[in-house]
């Protein structure tokens, strides 16, 4: 490894193992502390460089490029067996800087701001013409195709009442017309059968997360609707820390909200900072 | 790949950036 003592920094190879352990262990951070959205998986690292930190240890600075996978942020999933979201599918990359601390042999993760945007319409149809595009979460079609697979889901359910937590994806479909739809839901305390106010239903404190995937067909004189959920079993705890360490440190109160409603499905999530 | 040489100091050779994994957006 070149040695720039004149510059104070070393720049190992982005290719090295000692590079790739440490974007490792900076995805798995971002992973284990994203609250929305979807996991990503390291796609390409940018940049290292790696500085000398008194009165020991080296810190690296990572430049990573992300994509994400179409495992939700709570699922329990590991990232290995998460599938990366395509193309075709309108796929989202992530931009992410990290500083990483490696101090006797440990790396921890001092500072991540990563911030995703999704591919160009004009790159996904150049793949794919007919591949509907996201749209904007705020878009009546998606707001209704959520509400109506919810309701659906709910009315089906033997069991909790599930409030919505967060649409994640939505997509207009021309053929067959059809909204298409990824949300996540979580257990209420309210039998699903019994409810007749849902605002008087309580997220348990025990959070129970699920996953919804949805289609909307429009119909001449109403709709078919097709939803499938799946509810995590174990509760993830986000923001729950596997790195060790004196130094380790994630305010979790400094963590974005899910982008409410932008004018692209893009969002930018801080996970934490402190040095 | 792209192939950065730094000169004028010391730095030297620095492959970077690495390989893509999957594609690029």
């Amino acid at each position: 490894v070149p040695l720039a003592t004149d510059l104070g920094y070393r720049q190992p190879n982005c290719d090295d193992p000692e590079t790739e352990q440490v974007a490792q262990v900076a995805i798995d951070y971002l992973n284990s502390n994203v609250l929305w959205g979807y996991k990503h998986t390291l796609n390409q690292i940018d940049k290292v460089k790696v500085w000398p930190r008194r009165p020991m240890g080296e810190v690296y600075e990572l430049e990573i490029d992300t994509l994400e996978t179409t495992c939700y942020a709570l699922d329990p999933t590991p990232l290995a067996n998460c599938s990366v979201r395509q193309l075709a599918e309108h796929a989202v990359e992530g931009d992410c800087d990290f500083h990483v601390l490696k101090m006797n042999g440990q790396l921890t993760v001092l500072f991540a701001k990563c911030h995703s945007s999704p591919d160009s319409a004009e790159d996904v149809l150049k793949v794919c013409p007919n591949c509907p595009l996201l749209a904007l979460l705020n878009d009546t079609h998606v707001v209704h195709a959520v509400d109506v697979a919810l309701k659906t889901f709910n009315a089906q359910s033997n069991g909790s009442y599930y409030k919505l937590v967060e649409t994640s994806r939505g997509q207009r479909v021309l053929l067959p017309p059809s909204t298409y739809v990824e949300f996540a839901v979580a257990a209420t305390d309210c039998a699903a059968k019994d409810v007749t106010d849902p605002a008087n239903c309580n997220l348990l404190s025990e959070k129970q997360y699920g996953f919804c995937k949805a289609t909307v067909f429009e119909k001449v004189g109403g709709e078919d609707v097709e939803v499938a959920c799946t509810l995590f079993q174990a509760q993830p705890q986000p923001g729950a820390m596997k790195e060790a360490g004196p130094t380790t440190a994630v305010d979790l109160a400094e963590t974005p909200r899910p982008p409410v409603l932008g004018a692209q499905m893009v969002g930018a999530w801080l996970v934490g900072a402190k040095m | 790949h792209e192939v950065r040489v730094t000169v004028g100091g010391s730095a030297g050779f620095s492959p970077c950036p690495g390989r893509i994994r999957h594609f690029k957006v």
